[in-house]
């Protein structure tokens, strides 16, 4: 053990298992966590060589390798608490991505949120399966996080009872989704709607893309990998482009909305509800904020109190650079906002939780209020995290540069989060449509409750300064 | 019903406080910049679009009220006394921080007084202080391990240097003394020249 580091933790003014607990949301879930990284760690299979020295084609085979492993090990051990299940992925996968992210992270929460009960019996076990590998298409080439601008059609077909699935434009073209390009035989596909001249807006639909058997590519469907990105080189990003695909009509999605044989269209009870998935997904982004951020700071720190550098005082040693007091400035207040996300990330996770409860009961009072919180709050700590992972690199000086130090990584695998499952300007925007709505409706006498019930007081407020 | 808010930067909840009064007067400044626009008889969406800086300004407020506020609710939870106190300095130096970074809009809504934002730096300062002894123990309560940070840098044990040069000799261009493309490229050019 390094004799700085050593010190350090003699200095401790607390018990640090007990602060874990804390951060890991009890001592059972702690314990059950090491359990799972003893499990994950102990296992020779998962030995593998350094990405950082792997070209792009090499470093998908080993995520596929080991996703593949994953996913037979989990089996193996029974693993199947969905908690236990990230946590065993997260461990797994380390700073890197895998091939069946969006399997788990997406495809399977859509059928389970947007599948009737017909539907979940047909899907789900071949899906838990991995007979059918999924994963979510709805960003296109030309169109991203406003919705209403998606172009690829779902025309039905009521002499067949089939959509016919169609890319009309090369911008519509899917594009980004991970797992799409090689590793995906199957994508819940988000389409405008069209039956009886009528286009109802965006749905979800399940497309088969690849044969079952021989992994081909079906008729009709045109797909691939992206090519090289900023970061995620471990995950087969692809394209979709559909010519005149035709899937039945209990391919469509029918939990809430619902097309009949003859065409005739039942409109979901809240047309947020098809983006369901989404929100589930930003509330867990904001987790993923405060794991990358808490990375980071225990990278720069550590790292800061190894380093020794210049001097203080003429003559002295070098000091630590945790010494000087710009390097806590960098570094302390990015410390406190990894405690702060983590807290923000559990509250989320609960909220949706409950929430997400009271829908599945038929109650949707609070669905705008989740969709525009998780929104905003993927906006604020995925912008505030991305920037701060990278003053926790550039405080590591020239070795932060290095692919050793994990930093790059934890930026380039972090940084998409700004952009995917909303861009976030765009999330603010619709976070500030639900606060203009709530500042109207409590200047029109109503009384608003959750996060926004602070405008309730607007108009009644005089503030003023006092000397401390 | 005017009800003057007495600002103690020390105090969290006087800190939730105004942080909650900033995001509501941001919220009132986007919808009243829209109500402009429309008086200029211009339509809902271009004065939606007219007003979106400050709208996105109004929402990055009241994710940061939020933010804040979770973290002060969070300490009610904590019992053990040693961790309630570097938690508690951490969820102020947090919220200071944030007024730093973001005073112009606690000044110019008279949310804070010149004078008290004077005092924050010297007062986070005093907060950094306070951190420096339990910075690693704060980090390792995260209890990432080794094999999930896989970062020669961050180490557990801090050996960095030995392993930073043990990780550099496995690249793939260290695979042999002399790389092939000295045979292909330097060689011939050396001997053009």
């Amino acid at each position: 053990m390094n004799p700085d580091i050593l010190k350090e933790r003699h200095s401790a003014t607390f018990d640090v298992d007990k602060l874990t607990y804390i951060v890991d949301g009890g001592a059972e879930k702690t314990k059950r966590r090491r359990e799972i990284e003893s499990m994950v760690f102990s296992d020779p299979d998962f030995d593998e060589v350094d990405p950082n020295f792997l070209s792009g084609s090499e470093r998908y085979d080993q995520s596929v390798r080991k996703s593949a492993l994953m996913v037979l090990k989990m089996r193996e051990y029974g693993v199947a608490d969905p908690d236990d299940i990230m946590y065993y992925k997260s461990i797994a996968k380390g700073n890197y991505q895998e091939a069946f992210g969006l399997h788990y992270a997406m495809f399977l929460p859509t059928l389970l949120s947007q599948c009737d009960a017909q539907q979940l019996q047909k899907w789900l076990p071949v899906s838990e399966s991995f007979q059918v590998l999924g994963t979510y298409a709805q960003t296109e080439m030309g169109h991203g996080t406003h919705l209403r601008g998606l172009e690829t059609t779902a025309t039905y077909d009521p002499s067949t009872q089939e959509f016919v699935m169609n890319s009309p434009t090369v911008s519509s073209i899917k594009w980004w989704p991970g797992g799409l390009g090689k590793t995906s035989n199957h994508a819940i596909v988000l389409a405008q709607l069209h039956t009886r001249g009528n286009c109802h807006g965006l749905h979800a639909f399940i497309v088969p893309l690849r044969d079952m058997n021989t992994h081909q590519p079906l008729p009709g469907i045109v797909v691939g990998d992206i090519g090289p990105k900023f970061g995620f080189h471990e995950v087969d990003n692809g394209f979709l482009k559909l010519e005149n695909v035709r899937i039945p009509r209990e391919n469509m999605l029918m939990k809430y909305s619902k097309v009949e044989p003859d065409g005739t269209y039942l409109k979901p009870p809240s047309d947020k509800l098809t983006y369901g998935t989404m929100v589930f997904i930003r509330a867990y982004i904001v987790s993923e904020s405060a794991r990358a951020l808490s990375k980071a700071c225990t990278i720069a720190i550590r790292y800061s109190v190894v380093r020794h550098q210049s001097e203080i005082r003429p003559g002295k040693p070098e000091p630590q650079i945790l010494e000087y007091q710009t390097q806590q400035y960098k570094l302390f207040p990015l410390l406190a906002t990894a405690y702060a996300f983590t807290f923000v990330g559990q509250y989320m996770k609960n909220t949706y939780q409950r929430i997400s409860g009271d829908i599945s009961q038929g109650d949707f009072s609070e669905l705008p209020e989740l969709h525009a919180l998780t929104a905003g709050l993927k906006a604020f700590t995925t912008w505030e995290a991305n920037s701060a992972i990278e003053v926790c690199r550039m405080s590591c000086g020239g070795h932060g540069y290095s692919r050793s130090s994990a930093l790059p990584d934890i930026y380039v695998n972090f940084t998409p989060a700004c952009t995917y499952e909303g861009e976030n300007t765009v999330m603010m925007l619709q976070t500030a449509r639900y606060l203009v709505k709530s500042y109207r409706q409590a200047k029109d006498g109503q009384r608003l409750s959750g996060t926004v019930s602070y405008l309730n007081d607007i108009g009644t407020r005089r503030v003023q300064p006092q000397p401390v | 019903s005017a009800r003057p808010v007495v600002v103690d930067i020390n105090d969290l909840s006087s800190l939730v406080e105004i942080y909650k009064l900033r995001a509501s007067i941001l919220v009132e400044l986007a919808a009243k910049s829209i109500q402009q626009e429309l008086q200029r008889r211009k339509c809902q969406e271009e004065a939606w679009n007219n007003s979106s800086i400050d709208l996105v300004r109004a929402s990055d407020a009241h994710c940061h009220y939020v933010v804040v506020k979770l973290f002060t609710d969070k300490l009610a939870e904590v019992g053990d006394t040693a961790i309630h106190s570097v938690l508690s300095t951490l969820a102020l130096l947090y919220a200071l921080h944030g007024i730093t970074r973001n005073s112009g809009d606690f000044l110019q809504a008279g949310l804070l007084s010149v004078p008290q934002t004077q005092q924050i730096p010297s007062r986070i300062k005093e907060l950094l202080s306070q951190l420096r002894p339990n910075a690693v123990a704060l980090v390792d309560a995260f209890d990432i391990s080794d094999k999930t940070l896989r970062s020669v840098l961050g180490r557990y044990d801090g050996n960095v240097y030995e392993n930073m040069f043990e990780w550099a000799r496995s690249s793939p261009l260290n695979a042999t003394e002399v790389h092939e493309s000295y045979y292909k490229y330097l060689k011939p050019l050396r001997s053009k020249l």
